[in-house]
């Protein structure tokens, strides 16, 4: 389950907190996952006492957007630390779907791959498996089927620590690379935060979402948790 | 092996320090809901002294089967309209869920109790995490509330700890509490903070509304 309260001294209208709030979970707790399951109890918070001596802020404030952006960073780095403590995680994984025809097709494409078993038991092994990947990506429930041309797809791992080349093209224009740097592709599943793009050339709407790898602990954990 | 030969998370990702926005209070107590002693129940308070109290906004699971505790403060806000909810009652160890009408009332107890103490009507809203289909030991959980409010010298804090333990006392099978914060400054030169809580590492799904 989760759970969270952002508290903020800020005076904000409930209605302005409100929407501040939902367009901060569409960008951040509702873009992760650990294991795929949607619990009875989630329940995200946000509280704001007006402490703070300045005008109220409303939809129509100059600060709305200013805030909200402070919001959605904020809730981003906190809803991280959650996948980060995924049970049994030992790695964190961005997927990052851009270049597509909108906004939920990027993101069903990304709570695909983050949904796999295989693509996350391979991570957790360390297998630089693009089948994985590209099977996720194909069965992804599509809104629009005109999100995917599989024609276009490019599919890459990016390397987290800044360390060259950054990018390990898996899939370009739908096609398997079949000479992939075996080497390089362990050094970059070796680290600790992994990063998955996936650029579907469609459009030019971008989601992030973050899952884990799926480790043997996860099923110690779970195996006996009622007890 | 890997898995087993696990990294100090708890180091790595809790700050040893915070900043937190003013005129809140927090308090935690371990109320015997966990077994094994630990931290479960939360509250979080707002101190400050205004006509409408605070703001609150909340998102929910879209679960079909939604816990007593989603229902109950849902009610609360759209009665409220997210105005005057001035505290947050949380508990871990046990979620209330699927517990029929009798998990109903314990949530709407739990919430009545603080209101009760902060003497304002309507103004509490309560999350619970833990094992489904259980329900809660009300006793320990009444005692434990009354005893946050009623202890000499109060349990409510605003400091580190305060927080750090409030976010200890929400969590399940985390192996580290969840908290961050950071101050800004409008474009005006006001400065503001941002504190936030969270607990999670397994049903990791959400799709809250």
């Amino acid at each position: 389950t989760l759970l969270g309260v952002i508290c903020t001294d800020l005076p904000i209208s409930p209605s302005a907190l409100q929407s501040m709030l939902l367009h901060a979970t569409s960008r951040s707790f509702n873009c992760i996952s650990v294991d795929g399951d949607m619990s009875t109890n989630d329940t995200l918070y946000m509280m704001a006492n007006g402490a703070i001596e300045t005008d109220i802020i409303t939809e129509s404030s100059p600060y709305f957007n200013s805030v909200q952006e402070k919001v959605v960073d904020f809730s981003q780095k906190l809803a991280q630390l959650i996948v980060r403590d995924g049970e049994g995680a030992t790695k964190l994984v961005t997927v990052n779907v851009r270049n597509s025809l909108n906004f939920e097709d990027a993101k069903v494409v990304a709570e695909s791959i983050s949904n796999s078993m295989l693509v996350k038991t391979a991570l957790y092994g360390e297998d630089v498996n693009w089948g994985r990947i590209l099977c996720a990506i194909g069965y992804a429930k599509l809104g629009d089927v005109r999100s995917l041309d599989v024609t276009k797809l490019k599919v890459s791992f990016v390397a987290t620590d800044n360390s060259e080349p950054n990018e390990l093209v898996l899939i370009e224009n739908g096609v398997p690379q079949v000479n992939i740097n075996e080497s390089r592709a362990s050094e970059i599943l070796a680290l600790p935060d992994i990063k998955i793009v996936v650029d579907l050339g469609t459009g030019k709407e971008e989601c992030n979402f973050w899952t884990c790898d799926l480790s043997h602990e996860y099923v110690t954990i779970n195996g006996d948790y009622r007890s | 092996k890997r898995a087993m030969n696990t990294v100090d998370k708890y180091s790595l990702y809790v700050p040893k320090s915070g900043v937190f926005p003013k005129c809140l209070k927090v308090a935690s107590i371990a109320s015997g809901i966990k077994k094994n002693g630990n931290l479960d129940l939360g509250i979080i308070l707002n101190t400050h002294e205004s006509l409408n109290g605070a703001s609150l906004a909340g998102v929910f699971t879209t679960n079909k089967f939604q816990a007593a505790p989603v229902v109950v403060s849902k009610n609360v806000l759209e009665q409220q309209q997210g105005h005057n909810i001035n505290a947050i009652v949380i508990n871990s160890g046990c979620a209330n869920a699927v517990t029929g009408e009798v998990g109903m009332h314990d949530a709407r107890d739990m919430v009545q109790s603080v209101n009760s103490h902060i003497g304002r009507a309507n103004s509490t809203l309560v999350m619970s995490t833990g094992v489904i289909g259980q329900l809660l030991p009300m006793e320990k959980v009444k005692n434990g509330i009354d005893k946050m409010f009623l202890r000499k010298g109060s349990t409510f804090g605003e400091d580190y700890s305060s927080w750090l333990n409030l976010a200890k006392s929400i969590t399940t099978t985390d192996t580290f509490p969840k908290i961050i914060s950071s101050r800004f400054t409008l474009p005006n030169g006001v400065q503001y903070t941002l504190t936030g809580i969270a607990k999670g590492a397994g049903m990791i799904s959400p799709n809250m509304a």
